[in-house]
């Protein structure tokens, strides 16, 4: 009979591989449990393996790789357990244009039971917004917020 | 449940009253550097009950609010609204639609309002979890922060997903 | 008379502010000196003020603002105390299109002196290279460099 | 003087023989997540002489060796090597050319070679100290981390300066 956190842990698994997958067109991730010395569980760990390579230690990877494996985590745990809405500010800095567009088909899908409020500087992710709101400081030191694009 | 609207007054570089309609999907938000838009989301932190002020970019609360420009003086209040909409009464309200509003004053005092009345930080605390919204949790992603999961130690992600469970 | 440290402040803080107003093009930066209980400088710190703001501490300015200011500083030190070359990954992440624009007149001027190798995914920073290298991985898990652009 | 080229050979992602011509100002270097750009700059630190293995993103030097693929084995050596023209002799070597080489083997042994002759860390670093090399210090700029200086404690920017006087 497996705990509450065996059983959310196990759901967290699932969906994080799921999306890993998905981002990355390929490879392997999964989540291990670190015991102490009365068995119990003390720690995880995330173990990922890209397409094409093999097992690295999460240093190792690259700026690219590493936010599209915590984004993947992220989501994960948002589908474990969900908000009505979800604040994400530039998270898409360190990636390149096709893990851009794959990161937007991700929104995408997950927007469809969230809402998402999401500070970008690029295009293709502007692109999938509903609503699109321009801030400027016309006015120095004061903020305005202009509607750009409404639903 | 969804968020309808957020209203800001007087936070940090929202000086006159600024109110933002949220799509049910995507929001984007975009601008140049220093216009306000990261501002924006530690005001939705800020009204979710954050107390750490390190994630609020400031030093003292006092720093939430508009501290003046070349052309404008400081302000001596700031207030974030959250407007929901209940009408699938997700949450233990009677009205279709709720406001959450959180101001603050110079001396540091900072009070809660939930429908206009005066509320204590518990009690939107509990409604706010009653309808999914657990404080800022992970479900606020701050600039230069998406990686910083990966970085939490073993025990420490244990203790997010025991958080999750 | 000037210790080696003062006359080296003096003119770090020079360049400073001269870097500091081009890319904000405005503004003000300097370097304040903290004494301790003898009257020895024990620390720096930097103090800047944006244009049309009022003086801010570092922690809140935004993203960009932040950047801007390291790179103002960055390259007060390094005219000071030249190096042959200089490396710069992805700097300029952080940056809207105009501040981006700023960053690489203040690169191509101060490459008239050094060398800079610079990594980048930005389109305006990769038009102001001389040189420029794809590297992509064609074969799983090992890198290959393109010459795209040659000098 | 100016750095002419970089080769690289065994070094994380660089499995063959890879040549990088450098321009005389700007060489830019772009690509897809992953490909293998932040470990050529990891290669240039390593070859001026770094030793934090958390610098070059490892736990041990010996993750700098290519540690294998889906499709090709591991290597047992990388080479890291730098050509520097120094026609106008600000560095006291007689060559119009020189040649700076650092190779790790499996068992964790470093080299240098300074023109093809084995060389120690210490004249490497003498050598490099006359052309105005000072190891990586802040003239080497990582990923995600322009803005660390910022957060450096009053103590340690005057320890900055320090080494800049
Ligand atoms: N209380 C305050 N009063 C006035 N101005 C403030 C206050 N708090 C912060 N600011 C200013 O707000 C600006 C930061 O805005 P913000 O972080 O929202 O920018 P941003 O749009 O996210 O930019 P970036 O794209 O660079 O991340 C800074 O210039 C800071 O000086
Ligand atoms: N010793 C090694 N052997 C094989 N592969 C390695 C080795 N060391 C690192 N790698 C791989 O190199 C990749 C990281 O490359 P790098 O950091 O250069 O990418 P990048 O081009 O800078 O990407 P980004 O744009 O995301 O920053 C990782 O996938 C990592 O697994
Ligand atoms: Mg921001
Ligand atoms: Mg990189």
């Amino acid at each position: 009979i497996k705990s509450e956190f065996e059983k959310t842990l196990g759901e967290v698994e699932k969906n994080f591989a799921v999306f890993f997958k998905r981002m990355f067109m390929g490879g392997e991730a999964s989540i291990e449990k670190l015991y102490d010395e009365n068995g119990e569980v003390k720690g995880i760990e995330l173990n990922v393996r890209l397409p094409g390579k093999r097992k690295q230690s999460l240093p190792l990877l690259s700026g690219g790789e590493k936010t599209i494996t915590a984004l993947a985590f992220l989501f994960a745990l948002f589908k474990v357990k969900p908000s009505p809405f979800y604040v994400l500010d530039e998270v898409d800095a360190a990636l390149d244009e096709d893990n851009v567009v794959r990161f937007c088909e991700l929104l995408n899908e997950e927007a469809k039971t969230s809402q998402f409020i999401v500070i970008t500087h690029n295009k293709e992710t502007m692109q999938s917004a509903n609503i699109l709101y321009g801030v400027t400081m016309e006015e120095e030191g004061i903020s305005k917020v202009v509607s750009m694009k409404f639903a | 449940m969804y968020l309808e609207e957020i209203e800001l007054y007087g936070f940090k570089t929202f000086v006159s009253n600024t109110k933002v309609i949220l799509s049910k999907n995507i929001t984007a938000i975009i601008g140049p550097n220093g216009s306000g838009k990261s501002n924006m989301v530690d005001a939705i932190r800020w009204i979710l009950g954050e107390t750490k002020m390190t994630l609020l970019r400031a030093s003292e609360s006092s720093d939430l609010i508009f501290s003046g420009s070349n052309i404008k003086s400081p302000l001596s209040v700031a207030s974030v609204k959250m407007i929901f909409n209940n009408e699938e009464h997700t949450l233990p309200i009677k009205t279709p639609r709720f406001i959450i509003e959180r101001r603050i004053y110079r001396n540091k005092e900072s009070h809660y309002y939930l429908n206009g009345e005066e509320s204590s930080l518990q009690s939107v605390l509990s409604t706010f979890n009653s309808g999914g919204i657990f404080g800022a949790n992970f479900a606020i992603v701050g600039q230069g922060r998406v990686e910083e999961i990966l970085l939490a130690r073993p025990e420490e992600k244990k203790a997010i997903l025991d958080k999750v469970a």
